[in-house]
């Protein structure tokens, strides 16, 4: 699953 | 965070850096394209609207407001600000930017990470900055030579996102659960935008730093 929660870059 | 990862957003930096000194200093806007500075502030008002909501690292979170408020500060200077706003010439720097804007739009509201409204506009400005530096590359080729400090801040700009390829492959193999194909996607096709500049300009710099790149 796309980890697309934790946005961690800019 | 990764070596790749921070040298290209050190070099996102960059570029903003050598681009503020050239509109500040030199008092001149020509050879910069006002059309991509316009895009790139919309890709990163849109992106970073969760500056209020996902704090992942206080270094996000600064420079997400960094890169806001340089995009908007360039905007700005070059559109309203005596002298620089004289230099800029809409006959030349006319790329019909909303044939870029509308596509990004409808490929942000299809194809996105979580049907949510932040991701589809999340999305959007991935594919947005993708193809942002369009109008800018246009305007070079239009002009056949690049100024000097014009070329270090292109070559800075696609310098970034190529790093950030390696950083996607680095993570790729290092991290069990990581996948993100839609900037993976994207960010090709924007290192790929720069592959013609980039031969140019590592062509007329191999001579000396400060010889002007040539375009066809």
């Amino acid at each position: 699953k796309e980890r697309s929660r934790l946005k961690d870059e800019l | 965070m990764n070596i790749f990862r921070f040298l290209g957003d050190m070099s996102h930096i960059l570029s903003f850096v050598i681009l503020l000194l050239k509109i500040t200093q030199g008092k001149s806007a020509a050879g910069i394209s006002l059309r991509t500075q316009e895009l790139y502030m919309i890709v990163f008002c849109s992106r970073y609207l969760d500056l209020f909501w996902n704090f992942s690292s206080l270094y996000n979170s600064f420079l997400k407001v960094v890169f806001i408020a340089c995009s908007s500060a360039i905007v700005y200077i070059i559109r309203f600000k005596s002298p620089q706003k004289d230099t800029w010439n809409p006959e030349l720097d006319n790329f019909p930017i909303q044939y870029l804007i509308g596509p990004c739009a409808v490929a942000g509201l299809l194809i996105n990470q979580d049907w949510t409204p932040f991701e589809m506009i999340w999305a959007f400005s991935i594919y947005l900055e993708a193809v942002a530096i369009l109008p800018q590359l246009f305007l070079l080729q239009k002009q056949g030579e690049v100024e000097n400090l014009t070329s270090h801040y292109v070559a800075a700009l696609g310098a970034y996102r190529g790093l950030y390829l390696m950083n996607w492959v680095y993570r790729y193999f290092t991290e069990d659960d990581y996948l993100q194909r839609i900037v993976w996607f994207a960010g090709t096709v924007q290192t790929g935008l720069y592959i013609d500049f980039f031969y140019h300009y590592y062509q007329s710099k191999r001579g000396g730093l400060s010889r002007p790149v040539k375009l066809p």
